[in-house]
């Protein structure tokens, strides 16, 4: 464990903290995508179900993932249902899904179950953004809140690149599948980041050229 | 074991 991974993990926490505060001030999930959230809970179903002993830090984690996504799932799907408007979150997931699953069976470290489905998880986790990004381009505006969600979600992805560098140089190592990917993920908020950074901190809204 | 790479990350 380095620093770059220590607070890419921590910011993926807060992610969900900031989304779970989001969803309760407003008492709305308006602006949220259900798509993404789903692919989410996909993500580390799939990718946790390998249970292979880590760490006590890593088993909570893994738990507290899967059990927010899911519970973020409830209160979009059951309890603010009403506030979700699936009018806007049109992005077609199976453009996502199939070629994933694609990558999942050509890429991965060993043809079996758990390590097809590690890979999967790993390429559905880089687009798993695209959703909500596709809805914050067609309304063109978003609550502040909602784009420190996705800032802290960002960040987590792009923390892991020092990451990777850093475990190269010191342990030598190199997981050609999460990296590549990662930089995908990471590739896919540079334009977000370019409105978060030059709009939202410096205090205006953040909203899209027409 | 290339199959344990990156797998003690989230």
């Amino acid at each position: 464990m380095n620093l770059f991974r220590l607070f890419g993990d921590l910011s993926h926490l807060a992610s969900i903290f900031i989304l779970l505060h989001k969803i309760y001030t407003t008492r709305s999930c308006r602006g949220i995508s259900f798509k993404t959230q789903a692919l989410y809970v996909a993500v580390f179903v799939s990718r946790y179900i390998d249970f292979t002993y880590i760490s006590v830090y890593n088993t909570l984690m893994k738990l507290f993932f899967i059990g927010s996504s899911c519970y973020i799932l409830y209160l979009m799907r059951i309890k603010y249902r009403p506030t979700h408007d699936p009018s806007i979150d049109t992005f077609r997931v199976e453009y996502l899904v199939g070629p994933c699953v694609l990558l999942g069976l050509i890429f991965n470290y060993q043809f079996t179950v758990i390590e097809v489905l590690w890979s999967f998880s790993i390429f559905l986790e880089s687009v798993a953004i695209l959703p909500q990004l596709f809805m914050l381009q067609r309304t063109g505006e978003a609550e502040t809140i909602t784009t420190h969600y996705l800032a802290a979600l960002g960040a987590y992805r792009a923390l892991y690149i020092p990451n990777w560098i850093y475990r190269y140089f010191t342990e030598g190592t190199v997981d050609p599948i999460a990296v590549t990917a990662g930089l995908v993920q990471t590739g896919l908020y540079l334009d977000f980041f370019y409105v978060y950074f030059t709009k939202v901190m410096q205090g205006q809204k953040f909203e899209l050229p027409a | 074991d290339t199959a344990a790479k990156g797998k003690d990350e989230l």
